[in-house]
């Protein structure tokens, strides 16, 4: 554990809870993906099925308890407690076309052939695709809220800096993963563009709005 | 070194 991938893991907890926040507070789930949040939800259970066969850490095993839970419930919440407030016309982007090649290509390019493996690269590549939907509505109405804006920074700050932490641990530890790298740089490449209008717009105090 | 056991991350 280094301070890159301890900040990636803060930031992604940080930007779990500003959602859930930003859900409950304004009793609305209004521009929030609720696909993007059913493909988050199917990235963790598929990830840390290894809760039952490993055991890492209590703080390894307390934040995949966590993830798992929390994804559940941003669900619930969009679908169920506030789903007369979900955007559901501005939420059009269709799941299949991003998780069907995404299970093709971890039955195709992973690190070994055995279902947890491929359940793990299958959750790898789909987490660097699955807030595609959720930008896909940012762009569809051409704004997000505030706090929406602070989610997705924090959300895609979190690969960023995992990526930092990979070069750090090949560097100092020889460890290297090349699944996840490429995953998490396509995932950080997605938010560019999403950076950058975070910087000058929303960092300066303007809603994020895009040019139409 | 390719990774297959060593899961610790996120």
């Amino acid at each position: 554990m280094n301070v890159f991938r301890l900040s990636g893991d803060v930031s992604h907890l940080l930007a779990i809870l500003i959602l859930l926040m930003k859900i409950w507070k304004t009793r609305s789930c209004a521009g929030i993906s609720g696909k993007s949040q059913i493909l988050f939800a199917l990235v963790y259970t598929t990830r840390y099925l290894d809760l039952f066969t490993s055991f890492i850490s209590p703080y390894n095993t307390a934040m995949k308890v966590f993830f798992i839970a929390s994804s559940y419930a941003t669900i619930y919440l969009i679908y169920l407690k506030f789903k007369a407030t979900y955007d559901r016309n501005h939420d059009t982007f269709r799941m299949e076309f991003l998780v069907l090649p995404v299970l093709v290509l971890a039955f195709v390019v992973n690190h070994d052939f055995t279902p947890l493996e491929i359940l793990w690269t299958f959750s790898i590549y789909l987490e660097s695709v699955a807030i595609l939907p959720q930008l896909f509505m940012v762009s569809k109405t051409g704004q997000a809220e505030t706090i929406t804006s602070h989610y997705l920074f924090a959300l895609g700050m979190y690969r960023a800096l995992y990526i930092v932490n990979w070069v750090y641990r090949y560097y100092f530890e020889g460890f290297y993963d090349l699944i996840a790298i490429i995953a998490g740089v396509v995932q950080t490449v997605l938010y560019c563009d999403f950076f950058y209008l975070y910087v000058t717009k929303v960092l300066k105090g303007k809603q994020l709005t895009l040019p139409a | 070194q390719v990774n297959k056991q060593n899961k610790d991350e996120l």
